[in-house]
């Protein structure tokens, strides 16, 4: 009991005390408990090593294995901060914090910011935005011709790059979905208010005293 | 709306890559 992760715990290499990651986020110490139920099914679903990698992710996202996305790809980078080719159980409960209906506004802004930066320059560009039009009509199926693809462009860059140098900064896309607030819809995960009602096993694994923290 | 009013962000969050919503879903 108490703050020393019993040996079961210990197997999940970057498993921290749910007291510490309670402190750090806007989650409860038996909401913490919680995600580390979702995350012991997601990280024993393919490898049984205590740690979560693409394959696993995208089983959980898509409950199939093949499926490659640009996005989910994408998600799971931003996932990964230490870069490891792996979730541990930190960086799990730190990404998902963004996404608790309580999160600040701001940590949304600079997430959303960072998954349609592609490739991490600081800026949104017009070929970033074009790559992931084709990657979402592939996705979809959907059918748009490359002109009507040119126009939601030129639309959107008119729309959101004030100062029209062709590419997004920081500062104009927060102008952006301020503007356009349905833009960080996929932000915010209800679910994560409720999350020790979907996972009430959570409380026969407590390792922590005192639950109702 | 049809896709060509939308703007491209409006569009691309509709990718089911980014709903984690179904992280959630046994």
């Amino acid at each position: 009991m108490g703050c020393f992760p019993s040996r079961a715990r210990r197997q999940y290499p970057g498993y921290e005390d749910p007291v510490v990651l309670a402190s750090q986020t806007a989650f409860s110490v038996s909401e913490v408990e919680a995600l580390f139920e979702l995350f012991k099914s997601i990280s024993s679903s393919v490898v049984d090593d205590g740690l979560i990698n693409k394959e696993e992710f995208q089983l959980a996202l898509f409950k199939n294995r093949k499926k490659e996305n640009l996005f989910a790809n994408r998600i799971f980078d931003l996932f990964d901060v230490k870069q490891k080719g792996v979730i541990d159980f930190g960086d799990f409960v730190r990404a998902l914090n963004v996404f608790h209906p309580n999160a600040p506004q701001e940590d949304k802004v600079d997430f959303s910011f960072k998954l349609y930066d592609l490739d991490g320059t600081g800026f949104i560009e017009r070929k970033e935005v074009k790559q992931m039009l084709i990657a979402l009509l592939y996705e979809s199926e959907m059918r748009l011709s490359d002109e009507t693809v040119e126009l939601i462009l030129d639309k959107t860059f008119l729309e959101a790059d004030v100062n029209q140098d062709g590419k997004i900064d920081k500062t104009e896309w927060a102008n952006f979905v301020s503007r356009n607030p349905s833009l960080l819809k996929i932000m915010t995960l209800p679910y994560l208010r409720d999350i020790t009602t979907t996972f009430p096993s959570f409380v026969f694994n407590s390792e922590v005293d005192d639950i109702a923290t | 709306a049809a896709p060509a009013l939308m703007n491209a962000f409006e569009l691309i969050s509709t990718s089911q890559g980014l709903n984690l919503g179904t992280l959630f879903e046994k």
